[in-house]
């Protein structure tokens, strides 16, 4: 399944 | 960044700092009849180690970076204090959940759904699901006590608003920015779900001056 891109949250 | 997600990460600081500060208050981890569930800490320490691995590799901001470096080390401190420090006023015999079963079952399931097959997701996707499941131990020496003291209460209103307003924050970036995560959403939601109890008689009682007691 799609990734989310960055992991920009905590 | 927006308003919800920093108001969460605030109540998430918020509910370290009333945990710090019973500790320190009451130099142990057991007042008269308040008690704070190590395991649960335990599980704190763990979800934070493994979900930032990427701490020097992805830079997202210093406001990231700081919190990052803020939650592995307030949750290895308050593991210490419970451990070392107020260990006389830990009772294991009170702390029975049994914490394997959520470790193993998150990481079974981090192994089977997750986003990618790589250490670092697969760490990241356990953290994610044990966070889900990490105050289960805090709940459930709450039934076993039947009460707690004011200050616990607090602790777990702030603990569960901060996860309560990250759905918010998902919805919100969602709708202004097409963001989709299936994997945190339907973790925060469980997350969330599981203090709605809690929450129905923090209002209840707690706000209206009573003890906190389960019925």
């Amino acid at each position: 399944s799609s990734a989310p891109a960055a992991k920009d949250e905590l | 960044m927006n308003l919800f997600r920093l108001v969460a990460d605030l109540m998430h600081l918020v509910s370290i700092f009333i945990l710090l500060l019973k500790m320190q208050k009451t130099r142990s981890v057991a007042g008269r009849c308040s008690r704070i569930s190590f395991k649960t800490q335990a599980l704190y320490a763990t979800v934070f180690l493994t979900r930032y691995t990427d701490l020097f590799a992805n830079f997202q901001s210093l406001y990231n970076t700081t919190m990052k470096v803020f939650f592995i080390a307030s949750s290895l401190y308050i593991v210490f204090l419970m451990k070392f420090k107020f260990k006389a006023t830990n009772d294991p015999r009170l702390d029975t959940f049994k914490a394997q079963y959520v470790v193993g079952g998150a990481a079974a399931l981090a192994l089977i759904v997750n986003y990618a097959f790589t250490v670092q997701e697969v760490l990241w996707t356990f953290s994610i699901y044990l966070e889900a499941v990490a105050i289960l131990p805090q709940l459930f020496m709450l039934t076993k006590t039947g009460e707690a003291e004011v200050i616990t209460t607090h602790y777990l209103f702030a603990l569960g608003t901060y996860r309560g307003l990250y759905l918010v924050n998902w919805i919100y970036r969602y709708w202004t920015e097409y963001y989709v995560d299936w994997i945190v959403w339907i973790a925060g939601a469980v997350q969330t779900g599981l203090y709605c109890d809690f929450f129905y008689i923090y209002f209840t009682k707690v706000l209206k001056g009573a003890k906190f007691e389960l019925p």
